[in-house]
């Protein structure tokens, strides 16, 4: 095992009118030099004591790194793959040993489990599904869904893990008559889970019975949106929804994330907000992610910008940083640390305070 | 938002919506 050269830099400069403050702790860089694709932490048994780490992932290699004093980082393991590349990684909470990653070109073609043999010395791979598959999220109690095929021949499928990191069984969702296009959990209701469509709307599913128990039609002023988050509360749910389409509206902004909240009992929607670019930032939604009440976005010009959704507005803005734009950006699940990536490899770690 | 404007509203939405799916 080869310990890598970390290294802490210089905090950025911040517009001082933006309340939030990102400190950068850390720094993972990537020697391979091949593209970088995504990064996220999970928990990890290492010598008997579970461990916060970081799992980056290259094109065609997933790395493991476990923290040292100091916000060093050690690369511990790395799986390598040499058909078909690395899509992106999925997390997969109330799970530790495990990493899943969406492998694929422009779309998913497999989704397979990371582990490690029993005794930590080398590494494993499991198939956990292949095909045409549209769209793949991990779900709270080790659980993943995944939709594969198209229209009349479309799958859903929730996967259950056994404690060991084995694909412990498989049950079908009934499926909507139009392609899904990302999948969100309903936070505080485990057996609910929601799905965007094609078709510019919501459908939710009763997870325990894998029946569809609504298709909402939500506002078509955005089109393609992408669920990341949703809660229900008072008999009402609320979703936070991002606009990777978004048009640049003169008065607003640009919108990148907006709530919105929807009656289920009546399918009828409204929109509640619109988190717009601060003036003089321009960009769309290229990628991002929102844990608790903060959203972090890649902008198309290159810079992370974040939300405070409680309090309507931006709160910080990393531009590039050497020269290099923003390509992806997490939110940690062990700590609540800002994970920013570029496309050479290199991984920031940020304190968001 | 006026919350009059998305109609009668139910704490138990999921689980009267589950139960009129079995239907």
């Amino acid at each position: 095992h080869s310990a890598e050269q970390t290294e802490i830099a210089e905090v950025p400069a911040w517009d001082s009118l933006n309340p939030g403050t990102l400190q950068l702790v850390s720094k993972l860089k990537n020697p391979s030099g091949s593209c970088s694709v995504d990064v996220s932490a999970t928990w990890w048994e290492i010598a008997g004591f579970k461990e916060p780490c970081i799992v980056t992932a290259c094109e065609y290699v997933v790395s493991l790194w476990k923290p040292l004093d100091a916000w060093q980082w050690e690369k511990i393991y790395s799986w390598h793959f040499t058909e078909v590349p690395v899509l992106q990684i999925v997390a997969v909470p109330d799970i530790s040993n495990l990493v899943c990653v969406a492998l694929g070109n422009l779309e998913i073609r497999e989704i397979r489990a990371l582990l490690c043999s029993p005794d930590g010395k080398s590494e494993k791979q499991v198939l956990l599904s292949s095909g045409n598959i549209k769209a793949v999220l991990g779900l709270a109690q080790r659980r993943l869904v995944s939709s594969s095929g198209t229209l009349c021949d479309q799958q859903v499928e929730i996967t259950t893990f056994a404690e060991d990191g084995g694909s412990k069984e498989k049950q079908l969702l009934m499926p909507p008559e139009e392609t899904i296009l990302t999948f969100a959990e309903v936070q505080g209701m485990q057996e609910a889970l929601l799905g965007t469509t094609i078709m510019n709307n919501i459908v939710i599913w009763n997870l325990k019975t894998g029946q569809l128990l609504k298709k909402i039609h939500i506002d078509d002023s955005y089109q393609a949106s992408v669920c990341h988050k949703a809660y229900s509360e008072m008999g009402l749910l609320f979703v936070v929804l991002s606009h990777p389409c978004a048009k640049e509206n003169e008065l607003l902004g640009s919108p990148v994330f907006q709530l919105i909240v929807i009656n289920p009992k009546t399918t009828l929607s409204m929109g509640v907000m619109l988190y717009c670019l601060p003036h003089g930032q321009a960009g769309r939604f290229l990628e991002g992610d929102v844990k608790d009440h903060f959203a972090a976005a890649v902008l198309t010009s290159g810079t992370i910008a974040i939300w405070d959704l409680l309090l309507g507005h931006c709160t910080a803005l990393l531009p590039p940083v050497s020269g290099q734009n923003w390509s992806f950006v997490k939110w940690s699940g062990t700590d609540s640390h800002l994970l920013a990536g570029q496309k050479d490899g290199n991984i920031f770690v940020y304190r968001y305070t | 938002c006026n919350k009059a404007d998305l109609g009668p509203i139910s704490l138990n939405w999921f689980e009267e919506l589950s139960s009129e799916a079995s239907l």
